[in-house]
C-alpha cells in the first residue's frame, strides 16, 4: 500500500 | 495516529504559537524571514486543498485550517501590525531558487497527473527547503534571539519526528510515502548544523551565535 489516495497526514 | 506524528504535530503547533508570542510580546518580527513565512503559506494552501473533497477526522481538519490560518496570520503580523519591524534587506536569499526546483521535482515525482497530486507533491518539496531563506538569513546576521532558536528547534523537531512515525507505519500498516519521506529526510537534515548549536549554546543557557 502507498500513499496513493492515502493522505492523512497533515 | 501514533505516538510520533501526534508529538510531531504538537511541535508544529508549538512552533507556531512560538512565533506568534515571539512577535506580539517583542512587538517586532526581528530575526524572522518574510519568504520563509510566505512559502509556509503557499505550502499550506496547496497541500490541504483536499479539505473541500477529503475528510479524514477532526482533528485532521482543525488542523489543517489552524495550519492555514496561521501562516496568514503571521504574513499579516509582518506586513501591516509589525511592517516597520521587517527589513526586508537582509531577507535576501532568492526563492524562485527553491520554487523552480521544486515545480520541476513536483511534475516529475506525485502520485497521478491531477491539479491536487502535483500541487501536493510541490507542497511536500517547498516544506523541505522553506527554511532555508531563515537560516541563511540567520548565517548572515550571525546570531539569534534565543525565543526564535526555541521556534526553530520546535520547527524542525516536528518533521524529524515523522521520521521514527515513517517507520512505525512501514512495520505497522506496510504504509509507505516516499515523496514525503524523502523531501521529509531532506527537510530535517537542513537542520543538523542548527540542532548542533542549539544544543550545545542556546540549551546550556548561552546566547544563539554563530563562529566568526
Amino acid at each position: 500500500e502507498t500513499a496513493e489516495g492515502k493522505k492523512d497526514e497533515l | 495516529m501514533n505516538i510520533f506524528r501526534f508529538l510531531g504535530d504538537l511541535s508544529h503547533l508549538a512552533s507556531i504559537f512560538i512565533l506568534i508570542h515571539k512577535i506580539q510580546t517583542t512587538r517586532s518580527c526581528r530575526g524572522i524571514s518574510f519568504k520563509t513565512q510566505a512559502v509556509y503559506v503557499a505550502v499550506f494552501v496547496t497541500r490541504y486543498l483536499d479539505l473541500f473533497t477529503t475528510f479524514v477526522s477532526v482533528y485532521n481538519t482543525s488542523m489543517k485550517i489552524f495550519f492555514i490560518a496561521s501562516s496568514c496570520y503571521i504574513l499579516y503580523l509582518m506586513k501591516v501590525r509589525f511592517r516597520p519591524t521587517n527589513d526586508p534587506s537582509i531577507d535576501t536569499f532568492r526563492v524562485e531558487y527553491l520554487v523552480g526546483p521544486c515545480a520541476v521535482l513536483a511534475l516529475i515525482f506525485n502520485y497521478g497527473y491531477s491539479v491536487t497530486e502535483v500541487l501536493w507533491s510541490l507542497s511536500i518539496f517547498l516544506e523541505s527547503v522553506a527554511i532555508l531563506p531563515q537560516l541563511f538569513m540567520l548565517q548572515r546576521t550571525g546570531e539569534a534571539e534565543t525565543i526564535t532558536t526555541h521556534y526553530l528547534a520546535a520547527l524542525g523537531a516536528y518533521r524529524a519526528l515523522y521520521i521514527p512515525n515513517w517507520i512505525y507505519r512501514y512495520f505497522s500498516e506496510g504504509y509507505v510515502d516516499p515523496i514525503s519521506v524523502t523531501a521529509g529526510l531532506v527537510q530535517t537534515g537542513l537542520y543538523l548544523d542548527f540542532f548542533y548549536v542549539y544544543f550545545t549554546k542556546v540549551l546550556q543557557g548561552q546566547k544563539f551565535e554563530l563562529p566568526a
